[in-house]
């Protein structure tokens, strides 16, 4: 079931992976 | 509060994380630069509870044989699975001089005394390549057994792994290079093996002015 070679782009992962915080 | 908040199961919780960079200035000062950092947080029965992230979405980017991510997962217990996205800060000058100091601090608690054991493993392209394993004991502080890894310091591979990231022209080629970087510490009760947290790292380049950033995901199975 592990996705393989897939970018992480591509996988099923929450929008906020990809947002950058701005400030922790 | 904090469990399902922040990285913390039923019998560990983090308190703090950071990856950093002492430079000397003078005999009396130095500059201290934050690679990455997940600083103390104090969460309330309001605060909403970590979004969650399908642990199978991430298997192959860390081990996946014999003792591997899966493998402990099903162990469990299940709420001690979590995924750390980090966007480090490479905005410092690096120099090879013998006087810095390339290190790793964290804290944690519990309300029980044990002897802990934390096991770090990079991975590139989903193999470990390097390990470190460090047991550290408990100290009674206010109530509560405190366990502290203190400028433990960074391992040659990382140190080389940080100054070739450097040296590219483009922060998408860091990134290219970090999609395939990984590390998983896995922390363990020495007595009785049984996981205490397993924080999955991954990483991109901040683009910040503000220094290192991150979110904390808890892993699940649907």
């Amino acid at each position: 079931s592990a996705p393989g070679h897939i970018p992480m782009r591509k996988r099923q992962l929450p929008a906020s992976f990809w947002e950058e915080p701005r400030s922790s | 509060s904090w469990q399902g908040r922040s990285i913390a199961s039923s019998k560990l919780r983090m308190l703090e994380f950071s990856a950093f960079l002492e430079q000397p200035q003078d005999p009396e000062n130095f500059n201290k630069h934050l690679f990455v950092h997940i600083g103390q947080s104090n969460p309330a029965y309001s605060d909403p509870y970590l979004e969650a992230v399908d642990i199978r979405q991430i298997y192959d980017k860390f081990p996946e044989k014999k003792g591997g991510l899966k493998e402990l997962f099903e162990k469990g217990p299940v709420n001690a699975f979590f995924l750390v996205k980090f966007w480090a800060d490479l905005s410092v000058n690096l120099q090879d001089d013998s006087s810095f100091f390339y290190g790793v601090s964290s804290q944690y608690e519990s309300s029980e005394n044990m002897i802990i054991t934390s096991s770090t493993k990079v991975c590139s392209f989903g193999k470990q390549v390097v390990e470190k394993v460090e047991t550290e004991y408990a100290r009674f502080e206010n109530g509560r057994y405190v366990f502290r890894i203190h400028r433990s310091p960074l391992c040659e591979y990382m140190i080389n792994f940080i100054h070739k990231l450097k040296h590219l022209p483009e922060k998408y080629m860091m990134n290219s290079v970090l999609e395939n970087f990984t590390i998983l510490q896995v922390v363990t009760n020495r007595d009785t093996l049984e996981t205490l947290l397993c924080v999955a790292y991954v990483f991109e380049v901040s683009t910040s002015e503000h220094g290192a950033q991150h979110h904390i995901y808890r892993l699940v199975k649907d």
